[in-house]
C-alpha cells in the first residue's frame, strides 16, 4: 500500500 | 509554513547568496569544491522535476527555480569565469561512490517505484552527503576564509533547522516523511565537527584552522 506523502518542502 | 522552516530556507537562501559573494569579492573560487557544488545542482534539479507536475505555492515555485538557477550559475563561475583559480588537487573526494550509493538507497527506499519518485529519494540521500567533498576539501587545506566557513555554516544550520520543523509538523500536523529525517539526521551530524570549530573559534573571531 502507498503511503500519503505530500512534497510541499524544498 | 512554521518558524523553523521559514528561517531554515532563509538560511539556505543566504548561503547561496553568501558563497556568490565570496567569490565575486575575492574574484577566486579557492577553497568551495567544485565537486560539492556539482553535488548540489544534481540534487537540485532531481528533486525539483515536480516543478512540471504538481503546483504547491508561488513561494515554493520561486525558491526551487532559484535553487536550481543559482546552483547552474556558481558551476559556470567556477568552471568558467574563475577557472584558473580552483584547485582540483585539492578537491579529490571520489564523488562516484556517494552517487551510486545514494542511487542504490533510492532504489530501495522510495515512496512508491516510479522515476519521479526514485529520482525524489535519490536527491534526499545525495544531498545528505553533498557537503562531503567539501569538508574533505577543507581538511587537507587546514584552514578556511572567514566568509566560506560563514557560507558552510548557513548550508549546515539549514537542515538543522529543519530537523526541529519535522518535529513541529510531526506533532501539530501529524507530518511524517522517514526518509527525509533520516537523511536531515545524517546531514546534519556530517557538520557537526564542523560546527564545533565554527563555534569556538570563527564566533570568537579567530581564523578558522583545524586543530
Amino acid at each position: 500500500k502507498k503511503k500519503e506523502h505530500k512534497k510541499d518542502e524544498l | 509554513m512554521n518558524f523553523f522552516r521559514l528561517v531554515a530556507d532563509l538560511m539556505h537562501l543566504a548561503s547561496i547568496f553568501i558563497l556568490l559573494l565570496k567569490i565575486q569579492k575575492t574574484r577566486s573560487c579557492a577553497g568551495i569544491s567544485f565537486k560539492t557544488q556539482l553535488l548540489y545542482a544534481i540534487v537540485f534539479v532531481t528533486r525539483y522535476l515536480d516543478l512540471f507536475t504538481t503546483w504547491i505555492s508561488l513561494y515554493n515555485t520561486i525558491m526551487k527555480i532559484f535553487f536550481i538557477a543559482s546552483s547552474v550559475y556558481i558551476l559556470y563561475l567556477m568552471k568558467y569565469k574563475f577557472r584558473a583559480t580552483y584547485d582540483p588537487i585539492l578537491d579529490t573526494f571520489r564523488i562516484e561512490f556517494l552517487l551510486a550509493g545514494s542511487l542504490v538507497l533510492a532504489l530501495i527506499f522510495n515512496y512508491d517505484f516510479v522515476p519521479m519518485e526514485i529520482l525524489w529519494s535519490f536527491s534526499i540521500f545525495l544531498e545528505s552527503v553533498a557537503i562531503l567533498p567539501q569538508l574533505f576539501m577543507l581538511s587537507r587545506t587546514g584552514e578556511a576564509e572567514t566568509i566560506t566557513t560563514h557560507y558552510i555554516f548557513a548550508l549546515g544550520g539549514y537542515r538543522a533547522l529543519y530537523l526541529c520543523n519535522w518535529l513541529w509538523r510531526y506533532i501539530f500536523d501529524g507530518h511524517v516523511d522517514v526518509y527525509a529525517w533520516v537523511a536531515g539526521i545524517v546531514q546534519t551530524a556530517l557538520y557537526s565537527d564542523f560546527f564545533y570549530i565554527y563555534y569556538t573559534k570563527v564566533l570568537h573571531g579567530k581564523k578558522f584552522e583545524l586543530p
